[in-house]
Formats: structure tokens, C-alpha cells, sequence
């Protein structure tokens, strides 16, 4: 009867089961507000990005903030001993979170943080990898797209001649990493049908 | 539910953090 959301934002992964769900989502959300607002500041430190008008910037965020938030903690997965941190700070083992409810999305995300820690990016070409991935996100319910275009543009310019400049003798870097993005696009999508999951039948 | 990040409230937070940008302009 326990209730699970195995989030590694989570601070109570396990809620008792004389929670209710209202509950258990109500503590959730208080775990993962601060993470999303620190998306939100990061978002506005994107230079161009405050330029676009409010609605486009709220649309980006609404389908980019998981995606920017799976890149920011990948190194909570360790993909050798095949085990999750969580911010509470315990780690928990690949068959534990299985246990937990946690299948294929669990896998993508191994898969996903082993893909993108092989590449040994540095702390700012992985800061303007993530600028890319949020002017990447859906484009639905965009206004102006010719301007998040543009702004998409001129990040992924700034990104290769950043990555390129430092490591002149490796052309596959840049490529590789422009790979991770439909990655995260259909880890955004499990990770949502997950939460609706949640939602709909707690 | 077609739209997780509304249903999550993940949409007012966002809201929420980048009017409050607006506003310590403002100031």
C-alpha cells in the first residue's frame, strides 16, 4: 500500500500508505520546486533568452525543464556500480529501483548518463550544452518560433566553436553530442507518461 | 491530461520564477 515515486528528487521516495496521494504529491513538489527554479534562473542567464517574449520563454521551460534537470544530474548515476544517488544523498541499487516501480525509463536514463559521461565534457561546455537543450525543446504552443530559432542557432555556433577550438583533433565530439538530443526528447516523453501515471492512478 | 507540465504545476512555478525576475527589475 506504501506510495512510490522514485524520483532522485524525492526526499521520501516511499511514502507510507496512510498518506494520501494528495500528500505525497504535495511533499513531491515541494523536492523538486527549488530544482525547478533553478532552472528558471539558469534559463534567464542564457544570453538572448530573456529577449524572447514571456509566453515562448514559459512554453520552452514547460518542455525543456526535464530535459535541462536529467543532463544538470546525470552524475547521480552511476552506470559502473549500477546504482541512483538521490539528493537526499542515499544510493540505491539498480534492482532496488526496480522494486520500486522504476523499468524502462530507469534504463534510458542509465543509458542516457553513461552516453553523455563518456563525452568528459567541461563544467561550461556542459553549462551551454544545456542552454542548447532548452531552446531545443517541443516547439509546440511556440509564438515567435523564427526567434527561438534564431536564438537556437547562435547557441549551437557558440557550442561547436567552443568544443571544436579545445579539442581541434576530435571532429566527433560535437556530433555525438548533438545526438543526445532526441535522447532526451523521448526520455522527456516516458518521464511524463510516468508522472501522468502517477497522477491518474495513484 | 494532455499537458503534464500544467497538470504538475510545474507551469506556475515557472510562471511564478520569471515574473519575480519582472518585478527585481522593476526594482
Amino acid at each position: 500500500g506504501a506510495k512510490v515515486l522514485a524520483c532522485p528528487l524525492n526526499s521520501c521516495p516511499v511514502a507510507p500508505a496512510s498518506r494520501s496521494s494528495q500528500e505525497v504529491w504535495e511533499s513531491f513538489s515541494q523536492c523538486f520546486t527549488p530544482a525547478v527554479k533553478e532552472v528558471v534562473e539558469f534559463a534567464k542567464s542564457i544570453p538572448g533568452f530573456q529577449t524572447l517574449s514571456q509566453h515562448d520563454q514559459v512554453m520552452l521551460l514547460k518542455s525543456g525543464t526535464f530535459q535541462v534537470l536529467m543532463v544538470r544530474f546525470c552524475s547521480l548515476f552511476d552506470p559502473k556500480e549500477r546504482t541512483v544517488t538521490f539528493l537526499n544523498g542515499q544510493t540505491y541499487s539498480l534492482g532496488s529501483l526496480r522494486a520500486l516501480g522504476m523499468g524502462s525509463l530507469l534504463d534510458s536514463m542509465f543509458d542516457f548518463s553513461e552516453k553523455l559521461g563518456s563525452l568528459g565534457l567541461e563544467p561550461d561546455e556542459m553549462a551551454l550544452f544545456m542552454a542548447v537543450v532548452l531552446v531545443s525543446a517541443d516547439r509546440s504552443g511556440i509564438v515567435e518560433v523564427g526567434a527561438v530559432e534564431q536564438l537556437q542557432e547562435n547557441l549551437i555556433k557558440a557550442l561547436r566553436s567552443l568544443i571544436t577550438s579545445r579539442r581541434p583533433d576530435d571532429s566527433t565530439l560535437f556530433p555525438k553530442l548533438l545526438l543526445r538530443l532526441p535522447d532526451l526528447r523521448t526520455l522527456n516523453n516516458q518521464h511524463s507518461d510516468k508522472l501522468l501515471a502517477f497522477r491518474i492512478d495513484p | 491530461f494532455s499537458d503534464p507540465a500544467s497538470n504538475l504545476g510545474l507551469e506556475d512555478i515557472i510562471r511564478k520564477a520569471l515574473m519575480g525576475n519582472l518585478e527585481d527589475r522593476q526594482e
